[in-house]
């Protein structure tokens, strides 16, 4: 059975796409695990990313979602070039997904029911998550076996992770779940701001401890680079601070998941 | 009667809190203009940038949507130690106000009649949206008389200026709405990488042409200090590069405003 991660964070614009797009296709290409990133974000940029990679049409997310009968996941799958690597394609229709599961009875445990047969076929599910903490983010959460937020450096990104932290609490709580925290990835930290760099993960560490992964990610073109051009930075800029800095975080995320 | 200004983009991290906090303190502080700033973004980052200048307590923004009776915005409103300036407070339950609105007869139009006496008080109100296109940001833009547009250089935060486009296109056809694009403002431009800014302005000069605004926002670690001391640019670093840039912008919306 795969090991379901969701890379979540209420803030935008913090490095969640980037991230588990990076992440994801590190496990795949370097760690032979086989590989599917979900995009549960209407803004569809997993697909955007790797649109060169891509291969075939695939289903829609959104369709599954919401399907009264038991649909499974497997069924909007698309494979990629890259070895052991399959993502959902993207679908602007998730946004209105948001609110129409919202009367659904049991509407937090749809992505996990729908998953069933898919996590049979993979090693590592990465959940991309939208901007918020709404439905879809809390079927990310619930069929999750843990969560990585990313974080950076800037004071209103800190309170994002109090947020999702607390959305996790609560889902513990009520929904009987044992979700753990993977750990908090400071992301596009730009050597120039020593000051707020080295304030944001002071402020992280002394609330978050050991929470805090080892490895971070500096700021890098690279990354924007590769978006651009629609490939992995892997294939786009293998020897680039940010493909190695990744590479560090796949393997950290790898240890704390097999530790735990 | 109120100039009401929308700043959205589905896109998260471009700069829509960092430009609404700015330009609405630029507007009261330089140009003496009754300004409110409206939150509505459950991650309440526009108190959270501001929390040095508020002073009281305010009502919840949520329940003023989510009443059945003429309740008005006024009645959340908090005012500033920046002359001129008010602003609605944090409030973490808009996230579920999400949902909420969905069911209401004419959800679309709940903020634009809750505006009803509190455009009568003030010359311009400027709405800070969340990063998606949900029945808040919709309320916003039924509300607004022209939206603003922050798009940072990125592939992935142009695609949200599509999106938004798009979904104004459908406002107007089907509210019977006149809506303005006031523009598209380029934020978090990075000196150090002139490849991605000149492909990213060329695009979008490309597609939208004129909407482009002629002043844009380089990246400024003084926003993010700001940020962490609670006040506005003008008070943390008035000299600053990003201060004189937003001030620019101000006067620029000002002149794009009266001329449309
Ligand atoms: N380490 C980095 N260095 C430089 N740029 C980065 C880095 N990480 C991400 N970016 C850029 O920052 C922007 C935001 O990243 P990304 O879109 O992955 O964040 P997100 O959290 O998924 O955003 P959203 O909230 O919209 O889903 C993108 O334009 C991306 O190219
Ligand atoms: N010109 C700039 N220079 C440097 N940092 C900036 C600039 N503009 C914004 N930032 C920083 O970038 C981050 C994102 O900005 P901001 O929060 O205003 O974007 P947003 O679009 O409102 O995000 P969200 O989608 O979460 O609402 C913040 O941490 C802010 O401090
Ligand atoms: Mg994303
Ligand atoms: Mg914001």
């Amino acid at each position: 059975n795969a090991t379901i991660i969701a890379i979540s964070s209420q803030k935008g614009g913090v490095g969640k796409t980037t991230t588990t797009v990076s992440l994801g296709a590190a496990l795949a290409r370097f760690h032979g695990r086989a590989t599917l990133i979900l995009d549960m974000d209407a803004q569809g940029h997993v697909h955007e990313s790797l649109r060169e990679h891509v291969v075939g049409q695939g289903g829609r997310l959104s369709s599954i979602l919401l399907s009264s009968s038991s649909a499974d996941v497997l069924d909007s799958i698309v494979s990629t070039t890259i070895a052991n690597l399959h993502i959902t394609p993207a679908d602007r229709h998730l946004s209105e997904t948001e609110s129409l599961l919202a009367t659904k009875i049991g509407k937090e445990f749809i992505l996990r029911d729908a998953l069933k047969y898919t996590r049979t076929h993979y090693d590592f599910i990465l959940i991309d998550c939208p901007p918020n903490l709404g439905n879809l983010t809390l079927n990310a959460l619930v069929a999750a076996d843990a969560v990585l937020i990313p974080c950076d450096p800037s004071p209103l990104a800190i309170s994002g992770v109090g947020e999702i932290i607390r959305t996790m609490a609560t889902i513990n709580e009520r929904l009987n779940r044992d979700l753990d925290i993977l750990g908090i990835l400071l992301t596009r930290i730009d050597g120039r701001n020593r000051t707020v760099n080295e304030a944001v993960e002071r402020e992280l560490r002394r609330d978050y401890g050991d929470l805090v992964l080892d490895n971070t990610i500096g700021v890098n073109t690279g990354l924007a680079k590769s978006q651009f051009s629609g490939t992995s930075i892997y294939d786009y800029d293998p020897e680039s601070r940010a493909a190695l800095q990744y590479r560090k975080v796949a393997q950290e995320m790898m240890a704390r998941m097999m530790g735990s």
